[in-house]
């Protein structure tokens, strides 16, 4: 049998970065969250122009961590809501009878050897300020089935700044890879009887720990 | 873009070597959002006597690279001199869209040589 064709320097340079080795051109552009231009600066010492292993602020940078989020991890990505991109306006409607909306997040790209390190959801909603604040409660969601277990709740004092909930040993075990796809059901009910809340947006920032870019040596630093 | 190798042999001291990395030329630049490239570096030149006793400030000799200069330069025949290679690296981050449109950032250690040795 002809053995395969030597992939060519582009190819091999993907391979050698574990780069999915085929990319399907221009990207659907969309803005980059400021977190992650965050993390990318803060942890880029070329982009920062201080030589290696220290930040801006002149911290060392310990290798096979993210310093910023407090965990292990070497890959880190934001991952957008892929459920309903456009909401049909909720009608207003009392308390407790607020809508639950689902938010599906796809982890077809995290590879089965990467340790899932944090899972933060992040949500942004738009409504009136309600002084008693709200309750988030969080389920677990199957396509065509009823709700599954309550996830976890939690009380939200103010909508003004994005609501953050940690996933990780609430909707897949701690040590366990991540799924290939996260469905869930949000539901956000005012303590009191006031206007239903509108999600704005929904998104993950999950890390991850990829083993085989760890070099021993840079663990043996650590 | 490379500093150009000295003439066909390793020509000069070892030292650290300028080689810049750009995205755009192996045609990533759509879908890697930040760096543009980065600098790689490499390391080339001669390994023999006194270079191999690296001066102040560089990475401390190997005393086994000591010992094959000397026995080139008492032996040119015998075992061939040390060579130049990364004694000192530097890790990079790349932030880029993946295939399924997620912002991605990863880390990669060992990617910039920040200082070249005799080994």
């Amino acid at each position: 049998a002809r053995a395969p064709a030597p992939p060519g320097p582009a190819a091999a340079l993907l391979q050698a970065l574990w780069l999915p080795n085929v990319h399907r051109g221009a990207p659907t552009p969309r803005p980059v969250p400021p977190v992650m231009w965050r993390l990318f600066r803060h942890r880029d010492p070329q982009e920062a122009r201080v030589g290696p292993r220290r930040t801006p602020q002149g911290t060392t940078l310990r290798p096979c961590h993210v310093e910023e989020l407090g965990v292990a991890g070497n890959i880190v990505r934001h991952i957008p809501d892929r459920g309903a991109p456009t909401r049909p306006p909720e009608p207003a409607r009392a308390a407790g009878q607020c809508p639950e909306w689902t938010v599906v997040f796809d982890l077809s790209a995290v590879e089965p050897a990467e340790r899932p390190s944090r899972a933060r959801l992040e949500l942004r909603f738009a409504a009136a300020e309600v002084p008693a604040g709200w309750e988030l409660s969080i389920t677990q969601a199957a396509e065509g089935e009823g709700a599954g277990p309550v996830l976890l709740r939690q009380a939200v004092p103010t909508l003004g700044t994005p609501v953050r909930a940690e996933l990780l040993g609430a909707a897949w075990p701690r040590n366990a890879s991540a799924p290939r796809s996260l469905r869930l059901a949000l539901a956000l009910r005012p303590r009191v009887p006031a206007a239903c809340a509108h999600l704005a947006e929904a998104s993950l920032l999950l890390v991850t720990l990829d083993p085989r870019l760890c070099h021993p040596l840079a663990r043996l630093r650590r | 873009e490379a500093e150009p190798a000295v003439g066909g042999s390793p020509g000069g001291t070892c030292r650290t070597r300028r080689l810049y990395v750009s995205f755009r030329e192996v045609g990533w630049h759509r879908w890697v959002i930040a760096p543009r490239g980065f600098l790689a570096n490499y390391c080339q030149g001669q390994c023999a006597l006194p270079a191999t006793l690296s001066g102040p400030g560089g990475t401390p000799p190997l005393n086994h690279a000591v010992l094959r200069a000397l026995m080139h330069a008492a032996a040119p025949g015998a075992g061939g001199l040390p060579c130049c290679v990364p004694a000192r690296l530097s890790p990079i981050s790349v932030l880029f869209f993946d295939n399924s449109d997620n912002v991605v950032l990863r880390h990669y250690e060992d990617m910039v040589v920040d200082e070249c040795g005799c080994r």
